[in-house]
């Protein structure tokens, strides 16, 4: 079995200003199945609370409208988890 | 034959154990390897102990790697045993404390999932049993300790990556970690559990927002541990009780400790605050071993003097 790639995919850090807000950003959990970075629950979304989360290439576009059509503010963490993979390994042998 | 280990390297599980065998050999004096027992794909599960043969003094438990894409944890496991070893007779503190206590030191809690994330899928943070009815591998072992264990609507579905398993103590890893620690409960004093990231450390409880018992004791060691943390490179940490620090959690391996009659308990979120995540850079892993170290050993002997 190859590994699983993660081109281009995205970490975006979220915090849900209101339980609107949070709502959408579950909703967005749930509908997309995004990879919950930090809290590590669906369940602990709220307002408030600063979320992380891995979003695949295919997903990120439509992630991004819904959190800009609700005025959402966010910032992009990551913008390619593959290539932050393979910088982890930035120590030289020897 | 796997490749060279390096404290400032990630390292395989291959060259882990090889690791563990190196130090055995080179200290027999001082470390002794025990199996405790084996995982759902049949890897064993290796604790170091570090200290005298004396199995009645005081001990501190620390386990690494109970989520398997954390991997900065079981390099600041490795990093520990390395520096115990190394600064024995050499530095005062770290001689003291070797003298009057033991340390068990689990390197790599869940093995499978942390195999996994190296060969198959870097993101992988559960272990890799199978779930009936599920097509959905694994379990989140640090929700699978029987503390609350279903309190958590959030738990119960196998495709979760917070899946807590089918009942308390189902897994292999849980149920080899708590047996241990049961056995040895008569001298264990403090349990410590190393996590990535947010750079917190964390303290009962998960499950309750009530406050542990000695809570006023658990601020002030992780006041001054945070604090010790931050004189190295200036990095901050937070401190305060799980529930009210980041989120309620049920399962928790710390809150498990704690219940059974570990008085001191405690997690530590190491680096980053979320620029690396769960991908730090192994050119941060010494400097997070070194500021984390510094936490330890003030917590070990907060422990030496302070607990009967």
């Amino acid at each position: 079995m190859a590994p699983v790639r993660f081109d281009r995919e995205k970490v975006f850090r979220v915090k849900p200003q209101d339980g609107k807000q949070a709502s959408v950003l579950k909703g967005l959990t749930k509908a997309h199945e995004l990879d919950l970075w930090y809290p590590d629950a669906i369940h602990d979304v709220a307002a408030n609370i600063t979320v992380d989360f891995r979003v695949s290439e295919k997903d990120s576009q439509a992630i991004q409208s819904t959190l800009d059509q609700n005025k959402m503010q966010y910032k992009i963490l990551i913008h390619d988890v593959q290539e932050e993979i393979e910088k982890q390994f930035d120590v030289k042998d020897g | 034959i796997p490749g060279r280990h390096s404290y400032a390297k990630y390292n395989d599980w291959d060259k882990i154990v090889a690791w563990t065998e190196k130090m055995v050999e080179r200290y027999p004096e001082m470390v002794s390897r025990i199996k405790i027992g084996s995982t759902a794909e049949n890897n064993p599960l290796y604790v170091l102990k570090i200290g005298k043969k004396d199995d009645k003094r005081k001990a501190v438990f620390m386990d690494c790697g109970i989520h398997a894409r954390e991997w900065v944890s079981p390099a600041f496991c490795q990093w520990f045993v390395y520096q115990a070893t190394k600064s024995y007779g050499r530095n005062k503190i770290m001689t003291k404390l070797l003298d009057r206590m033991n340390f068990y030191v689990l390197p790599v809690l869940n093995v499978d999932g942390y195999i996994w994330s190296w060969t198959q899928d870097r993101m992988w943070r559960k272990n890799r049993s199978k779930n009936q009815n599920s097509t959905c591998i694994g379990t989140d072992l640090n929700r699978n300790f029987d503390v609350s264990w279903n309190s958590n609507p959030s738990t119960d579905n196998p495709c979760w990556q917070t899946y807590r398993g089918p009942a308390p103590e189902s897994e292999k890893e849980t149920k080899a970690v708590t047996a241990f620690i049961r056995s040895h409960l008569d001298s264990i004093r403090a349990y410590i559990t190393f996590h990535s990231y947010s750079q917190m450390l964390l303290f009962p409880y998960g499950y309750t927002t009530k406050l542990a018992p000695n809570h006023k004791d658990l601020v002030k060691v992780a006041k001054i541990a945070t604090d010790v943390i931050s004189t190295r490179y200036e990095t901050r940490y937070i401190y305060g009780p799980i529930a009210s620090t980041i989120y309620p959690t049920s399962g928790s391996s710390l809150d498990w400790a704690y219940d059974l009659g570990i008085k001191h308990t405690f997690a530590f979120e190491l680096r980053d605050k979320g620029r690396f995540g769960f991908l730090l850079p192994e050119s941060q892993i010494k400097p997070t071993c070194k500021e984390t170290m510094l936490a330890v050993k003030f917590i070990a002997r907060y422990i030496l003097k302070h607990t009967s």
